[in-house]
């Protein structure tokens, strides 16, 4: 479903420019479950925003679903995304002013569904992460594990082919997390959704059939595993 | 150091009111390192903005550090806070248009420090959770990780007496979590720095000497254990 080659970034601060990724190869197909690991700071995050259309590579070429994305102008990106992807945020990126049900509803303002239709699942997919008695608070009046499952709910309800999840667990207890996890293995095994997570915990890492690691802007290992 | 007597938090959404904490009763002595665990959701950052003074229970008692605190206004309670305690974030808090750098300077600025004195005590701070590259860097220049360790050098710049960490290695991976940790103990080892810790990861947790797990708004369980 998408294949990356020789994609770089670099960021230019000040007058330094820092190379966060510096020559990537990646190619999942459709269905397929990845954890991306590795240290802080070594270019997971980034790598996630470049699959996901957010940003654009410095070099290199990226197809997804067949289409060459990275001569995509910001529309055409937003578009994509819209229609394919779903992301879970490392920070959560949620609207500050508006409630946990207006949140989760707003891919689905974009995809132009009815106002009745869309409520209905969007409660469905906050009720889905345990949130059902909180669908009115804002981000502020939600605890930050609250929060994260917010930005879970948000990235499911358009039922997308590709979920990127950037650390969708490091905010949960250990119970809440396997219901998450749980919640993810049933989509990917019933919907065939293809799921590509970042995760520092080796538990969460488990659930994926293949592991990436990333190292300083470079992949340093991409293996495949035995699932239970 | 403090102590918390019939502490009661309770919000109101809407119409609707949320009993946040339903009463909490804790006592810690200077020196000790707890670690709380807990539910998502259960109120664990609630209680730890009490602690902290950041805001003011519903009903209850709370002494710090010999002092009433509970009825002081905000001025006093801001007063308390620089002096005495250093707070890690769940949500980082740290200024969107300054650098790493000016952060944790902030705190030794509201203390009248000297810049040069300021700036040297930032600096080491930051070099020592790994940033000394990235002292330029404002939040958005920053991965998630990194902004938890600018988080964690903030409130460590102080010396405080009183440590609050929400969840400080929920964006680091392993190794990183490990630098943090070793850190953070020996600070309690050798300046015999008060540390209270909430965290999911049981690993973390087996740092402290103490474990309090909060249960929709009430302390389930306090318990002293071995730490090797
Ligand atoms: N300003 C607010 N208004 C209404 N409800 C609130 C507010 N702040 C927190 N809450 C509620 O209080 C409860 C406890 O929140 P708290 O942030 O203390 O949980 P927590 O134990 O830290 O959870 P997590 O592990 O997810 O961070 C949650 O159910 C939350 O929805
Ligand atoms: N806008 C930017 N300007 C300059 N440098 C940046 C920018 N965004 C990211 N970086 C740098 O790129 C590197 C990779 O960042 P990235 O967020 O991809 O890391 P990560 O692997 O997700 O880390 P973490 O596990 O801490 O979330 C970091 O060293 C970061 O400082
Ligand atoms: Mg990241
Ligand atoms: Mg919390």
């Amino acid at each position: 479903v998408l294949e990356m080659r020789g994609i770089e970034k670099a960021y230019l601060t000040g007058e330094v420019v820092f190379r966060a990724l510096k020559g990537v190869d990646l190619t999942v197909r459709r269905g397929e479950f990845l954890a991306v690991g590795g240290p802080s700071g070594s270019g997971k995050s980034t790598l996630m925003n470049l699959i996901g259309c957010l940003d654009r590579p410095t070099a290199g070429q990226y197809r997804l679903a067949g289409h060459d994305v990275s001569g995509l102008d910001a529309d055409a990106r937003a578009f994509v995304r819209n229609q394919l992807i779903g992301f879970i945020f490392q920070g959560f990126n949620l609207l500050a002013r508006t409630s946990a049900l207006e949140n989760v509803e707003l891919p689905l303002i974009y995809r132009g569904m009815g106002s009745s239709e869309r409520r209905r699942r969007a409660v469905d997919a906050l009720r889905h992460v345990g949130l059902g008695t909180k669908l009115d608070n804002t981000p502020a009046q939600l605890s930050g594990g609250q929060q994260q499952r917010v930005a879970i709910a948000r990235a499911l309800v358009t039922e997308p082919k590709l979920l990127l999840a950037d650390e969708p667990t490091g905010n949960l207890d250990s119970t809440t997390t396997e219901e998450v996890l749980a919640l993810l293995q049933s989509l990917h095994r019933d919907q065939g959704m293809t799921i590509i997570m970042v995760t520092h915990e080796p538990d969460v890492a488990q659930c994926a059939s293949r592991i990436v690691v990333v190292r300083d802007g470079l992949i340093a290992s991409d293996r495949r595993v035995e699932t239970p």
